[in-house]
């Protein structure tokens, strides 16, 4: 572990002055190492742990810490910084419908995370909630949504025979005309690189306008993430990020380079499979897992 | 960027780079450079590649029974459907990898090659993954097996292996929930429904098949560690090459593992399923 390491490091750094190159050049291998491992990006990691390092430079070495530890907890907080302030945070308006979108690559988990955060906002915002079945391609896509919603208390908007900016848009007159306080998107899995896909979305962010616009992501996703969350960021203009599965034993590396390249916050997490597995994000949990 | 080496050439620290960047994990791709710089003695970019390409294969396993890289590769599982044995494939993976998409490919691929095919639709927990299969098993026009969502998957297995015989098919493809690694009574499952294969089709070839994303960090690796010691696995299905991800993490996997790359996923169509060509996969990857 990389305390182990740093502890290492420690035994041979006796009383410098300020931390500077020599004293603390095995700890910054050391934790882009860790990074590296943890499935951040290499360029971020390169990126992040020289702006950490320019900027503790210099600092006086705090008492009874030795300097490489001193490094890491600059690290730690860094890390802690780029994730965001915290998430939980939605623009849900008090008038309207307020609409919020998910996009990602294929099978990150949409369709649950669907529901678990129709689920979310009834309880927390006290909003009637619709979820729209935006994915008319993937077999049984709209009967996974409408019997994970039906199941637990959703209604859910479907149209056969329609494309999804269509659908989103009829489904929003539905919710006018049946008092909703907002909507769903579950859109279909798809890939940043495919052109007319991405185009899909732009014409159902034209046609409703969202409030959200949440890219939904593998917590176990490689080093891909920057590019994927470059890809739906500049596309679209996300508004936040919700790491699925995080149930796993992932590091989730993947969740400093989404919020370092696109400068969004992570909002959420999904923590299984149930309608409740959803929690709000806490940057220095996932912080620790990262460097632990 | 990360050996700190002063001697390496440029080449090496951009291979390096390629190979990080493609998720082959820092100490596959540290064992990698390593033989390189031992062996290469020229700074010729097409010998260096070349050679790259040596090392990486040699790391993995190719030369599997089953493998497409064998000379007699699927051919040999295909004699053995034509002389009258039954091929179960399990496929297994985490959630949301390709697993009923690759059983909906497979099922067509085998059905083409004018293998009697049936479909086992184990999955019995997720909503509408029944209804998913059932399908795909149209479009590849292949009979399936069901029961209704909740029954035990183990039961589903069992009544697709009596039919199976019963029909005296050539292949039996069993799709089944996806599960994380480290959930302990999920993989539990995995190691029953693999037990009920052994019992229920002793007489059978199975072929246990990893489903692993190309967009995948490291973790693929603790996926294929669990998987490998609760079910065994005879082979990866490398799934989503055609997303902007490498999937060197199934490179690694075989290295480490010693499991073969059977095949590759190269999209959301019923033809995306290929017999993984390693030279292929490199060259694309090195190019
Ligand atoms: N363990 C766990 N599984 C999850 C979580 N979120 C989703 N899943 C599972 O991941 C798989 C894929 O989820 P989906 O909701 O179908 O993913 P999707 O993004 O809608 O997939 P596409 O529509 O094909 O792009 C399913 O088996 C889900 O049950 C989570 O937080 N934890
Ligand atoms: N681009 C691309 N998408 C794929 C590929 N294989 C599967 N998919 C997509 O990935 C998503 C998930 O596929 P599934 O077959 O439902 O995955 P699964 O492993 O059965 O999921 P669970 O049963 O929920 O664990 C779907 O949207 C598929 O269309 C592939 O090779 N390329
Ligand atoms: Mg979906
Ligand atoms: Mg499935």
């Amino acid at each position: 572990a990389l305390s182990e390491r740093l502890s290492g490091v420690l035994k041979k750094i006796r009383g410098w002055g300020s931390l500077n190159e020599s004293n603390i050049k095995d700890g910054i291998r050391d934790i882009k190492l860790a990074l590296l491992e943890a499935d951040v990006n290499y360029k971020v990691v390169k990126e992040f742990v020289d702006d950490v390092t320019k900027e503790a430079m210099g600092e006086k070495v705090l008492k009874s810490i030795k300097p490489a530890q001193q490094f890491t907890k600059a690290v730690y907080d860094g890390l802690v910084r780029i994730l965001g302030v915290g998430g939980g945070e939605l623009s849900i308006k008090s008038g309207g419908i307020s609409v919020l979108m998910l996009v990602g690559l294929q099978g990150s988990g949409k369709t649950t995370t669907c529901v678990k955060l129709a689920r979310w906002v009834e309880k927390n915002y006290n909003k009637k909630t619709l979820l729209v079945a935006a994915d008319p391609y993937r077999p049984a896509a709209m009967e996974q949504l409408d019997l994970l919603g039906s199941k637990n208390g959703f209604t859910v908007f479907k149209k056969e025979k329609m494309k999804p900016p269509d659908i989103c848009r009829e489904a929003l007159e539905y919710a006018k005309e049946k008092s909703f306080g907002a909507a769903v998107l579950d859109t279909a899995g798809r890939l940043e690189i495919d052109e007319q896909m991405m185009d899909e979305l732009t014409r159902i962010k034209d046609k409703v306008d969202p409030h959200e616009i949440l890219l939904v992501a593998d917590a176990a996703t490689g080093q891909v993430a920057v590019k994927v969350a470059q890809g739906f960021n500049e596309r679209l203009g996300i508004t936040g990020i919700i790491l699925s599965r995080m149930d796993s034993d992932a590091r989730g590396g993947a969740a400093l380079s989404m919020a370092y390249i696109t400068g969004k916050a992570i909002s959420f997490i999904g923590t299984g499979e149930k309608v409740d597995d959803f929690e709000k994000f806490y940057p220095d949990r996932i912080a620790s897992r990262i460097l632990d | 960027i990360f050996t700190g080496k002063k001697e390496s050439t440029q080449v090496l620290s951009d291979i390096e780079e390629i190979l990080i960047a493609s998720d082959f994990g820092i100490d596959f791709t540290q064992q990698i450079i390593e033989q390189l710089s031992k062996r290469v003695v020229s700074s010729n970019p097409d010998e260096v590649i070349s050679e790259l390409k040596n090392i990486i294969k040699e790391k993995m396993v190719i030369d599997s029974e089953i493998s497409s890289n064998h000379p007699d590769s699927s051919h040999d599982l295909s004699r053995e459907m034509n002389q009258g044995s039954i091929v179960a494939y399990l496929m297994f993976g985490v959630n949301g990898t390709g697993k009923t998409t690759t059983c909906g490919k497979l099922a067509y691929k085998l059905k083409n090659e004018g293998k009697k095919t049936l479909i086992a639709a184990a999955d019995t927990h997720r909503d509408a993954a029944v209804e998913q299969l059932a399908i795909w098993s149209k479009r590849a026009n292949v009979p399936i097996i069901s029961q209704y969502q909740g029954s035990d998957p183990g039961a589903v297995v069992y009544d697709a292996c009596d039919s199976a015989r019963a029909r005296s098919v050539d292949a039996l493809i069993v799709d089944t929930a996806g599960r994380l690694h480290n959930k302990e009574r999920l993989m539990e499952e995995l190691k029953k429904i693999v037990r009920i294969l052994d019992k229920k089709l002793p007489e059978a070839k199975l072929v246990k098949l990893l489903t692993v994303d190309a967009t995948t960090g490291q973790n693929a690796i603790a996926q294929a560690t669990q998987f490998n010691e609760y079910a065994g696995v005879d082979g990866i299905v490398l799934t989503k090459l055609d997303s902007s991800a490498k999937g060197g993490i199934a490179c690694t996997i075989s290295g480490l593992l010693k499991i073969p790359i059977l095949y590759s996923g190269t999209g959301e169509g019923i033809e995306d399923l290929a017999d993984f060509d390693v030279d292929e996969y490199l060259d694309i990857l090195l190019s």
